[in-house]
C-alpha cells in the first residue's frame, strides 16, 4: 500500500503547475524514501527532476516501490476539484495499481477521485552529483523578471559569472544589453544574492526554457543556478522541508 | 538552436 498526505495540498498543486508546460506524461516513482519524478521535456532539450522526501509529508507509507504513469493534463483536471487550502492524500491499494486515488480534505468537505494510470516506457537517466564551478543563489522573482525583460530582445540569454556577481546579457537584431546582479548579504534570506565562483563561466541558453522554468518560482523565494563551462546548467528550487525541483538545460554549444 | 537529445546523451554518457 502507498499513501502520501500533503498537509499543504496547495504545494502539490504548485508543483504540478510548475511542470505542466514542460512535460506531458510522467512516471511518478514512490519508494520508502519518498516520491520522485524524472522526465525529459517534450522537445528533449530539458530534464525535469522532482524529489519529495517522506519526512516532508504529514503521513507517508510505501511498502513496495511503485511506478505510477500519469498524464499531467488529467492530473490537473482532478486537482482543479481541490481547494488551495485542502490537505491532499495520494493512495493506491494494489501492488500493481491501475488507478491513483486522491482525497481532498477541508474543514467542511471530503472529496475522493480516482485517476487512471498509464504504462509509460521512460528510461531513467543517471544524473551524477556534480561539483559546479559557479553556483549562484538569487531571488527567484528577480531571475524571472530578468528573463522576461531580456527575452524581449533576443531568444538567447548569456550568463557570465565572476567573484563580483552574475551578469545576464543579450545581443539581438534591435541592439544589446546587460543586467548585473550584485552580491548582497541582507538579513532577509529571500533577497540574498550569493555567488560561489571557483571558475567563472560564460554560457548561452534559450530564454524560452527559462521562462517555462520560472513557473516554479512560486515554490521558492530563491533560485539556485549551478553552472560549469559547456555543461548543462541546473536551476533548482528548494521546496521547503520536502525536497527540490531541479531543471536541467543544455547550453548553446557553438557560437 | 540546440542539439535535440543533448541532455539525454550527456547524462547517459556520464
Amino acid at each position: 500500500m502507498f499513501e502520501a498526505k500533503f498537509e499543504d495540498g496547495g504545494l502539490f498543486k504548485k508543483i504540478v503547475e510548475a511542470i505542466k508546460e514542460l512535460v506531458k506524461n510522467v512516471n511518478l516513482e514512490a519508494n520508502g524514501t519518498g516520491i520522485s519524478l524524472q522526465a525529459m521535456d517534450t522537445s528533449h532539450v530539458a530534464l525535469v527532476a522532482l524529489q519529495l522526501n517522506e519526512k516532508g509529508f504529514k503521513k507517508y507509507r510505501c511498502e513496495k516501490s511503485l511506478t505510477m504513469g500519469l498524464s499531467i493534463e488529467n492530473l490537473q483536471k482532478i486537482l482543479k476539484c481541490s481547494g488551495n487550502d485542502d490537505q491532499i492524500t495520494l493512495r493506491t491499494q494494489d501492488e500493481e495499481p491501475t488507478t491513483l486515488s486522491f482525497t481532498f480534505e477541508s474543514k467542511n468537505r471530503i472529496s475522493e477521485f480516482q485517476l487512471n494510470l498509464m504504462s509509460l516506457d521512460q528510461e531513467q537517466l543517471g544524473v551524477p552529483d556534480t561539483e559546479y564551478s559557479s553556483v549562484v543563489r538569487m531571488p527567484s522573482n528577480e531571475f524571472t523578471k530578468i528573463c522576461r525583460e531580456l527575452g524581449n530582445i533576443n531568444e538567447a540569454i548569456g550568463i557570465e559569472t565572476s567573484k563580483e556577481g552574475i551578469k545576464f546579457y543579450v545581443k539581438g537584431d534591435i541592439g544589446e544589453g546587460q543586467v548585473s546582479v550584485k552580491i548582497n548579504d541582507t538579513e532577509k534570506p529571500e533577497e540574498r544574492v550569493e555567488c560561489e565562483v571557483d571558475e567563472p563561466v560564460n554560457l548561452s541558453f534559450a530564454v524560452r526554457y527559462f521562462n517555462l522554468f520560472n513557473k516554479a518560482s512560486a515554490l521558492s523565494s530563491q533560485v539556485i543556478l549551478s553552472m560549469s563551462q559547456d555543461q548543462p546548467l541546473v536551476i533548482e528550487y528548494i521546496i521547503e522541508e520536502m525536497g527540490s525541483l531541479k531543471l536541467y538545460l543544455a547550453p548553446k554549444i557553438n557560437d | 538552436f540546440f542539439d535535440q537529445d543533448y541532455i539525454q546523451q550527456y547524462y547517459q554518457a556520464q
